[in-house]
Order: C-alpha cells, then sequence, then structure tokens
C-alpha cells in the first residue's frame, strides 16, 4: 500500500 | 499596497484558496508573506510579494491580517480585467479595504471585509539542495496533472538525464507521459529543462498537484524541485515581485 505522509516530519516546527 | 494591475493579485488568491481556505497575511516593510497549510497538513503554501513590486507600498508598523481567501476571491472577480487595485488596512481596524479603479478613472468600486481571528502555525522550510530541478510550461504541467487524473489518484515522477515521465495506474489501467528536455531553447518559455545531480522517482497525490496548478496563471513556467524522501516544491514566480510556492509531502510505501 501507498500512504500519504503529512509535512510534519519533514519541516521544523516553529 | 497598490498594484496597477490587480489581476495579478486576484491570480494570487485564486492560485492559494483552494489548497487553504483562510490565511495569515503577515505585512511588514519589506512586502507581504503567508504561509499556510492545507487542513490536513500535507500540503503548504508559502507567498512572497515584495514591497518593491508594488506601484506603491507603505507599511507603517508589522502587522498580521487573518483573511477569508475564499470571500477575498469573491470580491475579486468583481474586478474589471484592467482594474487597479489597493489593499488597505487602517490602524486598529477590524477590517481590510480592496479598492478598484478602472483604467480610464471612471469607476471606482470599495470592499470591505471583516478580518479574521486565525490560529495560524509556522513551519521552518529547511534550504534544500534538490537532487533534481525541473522547470517547464505551467500549461503543459496543468495539462499533465489533468491527464494523470483519468488513470490514478498517484502520479509517480520519474527524472533521467533525458526527461521526466510522469505516470499513473488504476482500476483503468496505466498512463504515462514522457517530456524530453528541450535541446534548442528558442523560446524560454516553452523549454523544458532539467537539472539533475541524481535521478529521483517520486508518488504523489494527484489531487494536490491539481490544485497547484491553479497558480499557473500568474506564470508560463512551472519550477519543480525533487530529491528522495523530500517534499515536493512546486513554484510560480509573481513576476518580479516575488513567488508562490507550493510543497507536498511524497507518498510512501507502507
Amino acid at each position: 500500500t501507498v500512504l500519504q505522509s503529512d509535512l510534519y516530519p519533514y519541516f521544523d516546527k516553529l | 499596497a497598490r498594484l496597477l494591475h490587480g489581476s495579478i493579485f486576484a491570480k494570487v488568491i485564486e492560485g492559494l484558496r483552494e489548497l487553504v481556505n483562510e490565511a495569515t497575511w503577515e505585512c511588514s516593510g519589506n512586502g507581504i508573506t503567508l504561509q499556510a497549510m492545507d487542513s490536513s497538513h500535507v500540503a503548504l503554501v508559502s507567498l512572497v510579494m515584495r514591497s518593491e513590486g508594488f506601484e506603491s507600498y507603505r507599511c507603517d508598523r508589522n502587522m498580521s491580517l487573518g483573511i477569508s481567501l475564499v470571500s477575498m476571491s469573491k470580491v475579486l472577480k468583481t474586478m474589471g480585467k484592467d482594474d487597479s487595485l489597493t489593499i488597505r488596512v487602517n490602524d486598529d481596524s477590524d477590517s481590510i479595504i480592496i479598492a478598484m479603479e478602472s483604467q480610464n478613472q471612471d469607476k471606482f468600486a470599495d470592499y470591505e471585509l471583516r478580518l479574521m481571528d486565525l490560529d495560524s502555525e509556522h513551519l521552518g522550510i529547511p534550504d534544500t539542495d534538490y537532487s533534481c530541478a525541473i522547470k517547464m510550461p505551467s500549461s503543459e504541467f496543468s495539462r499533465i496533472c489533468r491527464d494523470m487524473s483519468i488513470m490514478g489518484d498517484s502520479v509517480l515522477i520519474c527524472t533521467t538525464k533525458e526527461g521526466v515521465k510522469f505516470s499513473a495506474k488504476g482500476d483503468l489501467g496505466q498512463g504515462s507521459i514522457r517530456l524530453v528536455q528541450t535541446t534548442n531553447i528558442e523560446k524560454e518559455e516553452e523549454a523544458v529543462i532539467i537539472e539533475m545531480k541524481e535521478a529521483v522517482a517520486l508518488t504523489f497525490a494527484v489531487r494536490y498537484l491539481s490544485m497547484f496548478c491553479k497558480a499557473a496563471p500568474l506564470s508560463p513556467q512551472v519550477g519543480l524541485s525533487l530529491s528522495e524522501d523530500t517534499p515536493l516544491m512546486c513554484e510560480f514566480k509573481i513576476a518580479e515581485m516575488g513567488h508562490v510556492r507550493f510543497y507536498l509531502a511524497p507518498k510512501i510505501e507502507d
């Protein structure tokens, strides 16, 4: 299965 | 902030409003910026409109303005195609004033939109040295997204030195479109240019790419920047004034 990842793991929370 | 060609601003709003219905505009002496994520935190848009790109611009103190892009879009649809546009917020006001002026100055329209109190979440986007940078006509990219959506929900983007391939599969079967790098660039606007350090193969949701294409009228060319395990960056330049950048998290194999 292919899952949609969200952005949080890639970008820093400010 | 005054724009001789108000249609530029209308195109910006049209480019964003489907992905983010409302957003906080950060205004400073340098210009206007905006960062917002879609409700499922899969995609993000970052807008920069620098002060020098406006006919006139003044911002005496920094302001964060919560604005419904859906409402603003409705107001801007009333604008004539050659109208100039002035956006103004007075000190301590809870609304934004949108003023339109016809080219021969025989019609003036003013609208006030109430500002909103929005919770905004800001993400730090790291400077990325992408493996691949593709430039292609934005109309071509819109077309590819539309065509690939016939075959499936996801599109696989593969790059090689020769070109870039978009493919999708689903219940109907599968399809692909391959663009070859332009060798003899006569018109830069029509060129497909691929700068590649490493080949990439990444899968993205077509629905989001199609939403990004709503900003295609801003610029004849789109930039796609890709690296493995990194969100895609899709960029439309706004003339000499700035850009709209969309980021989209990749789809990953479970």
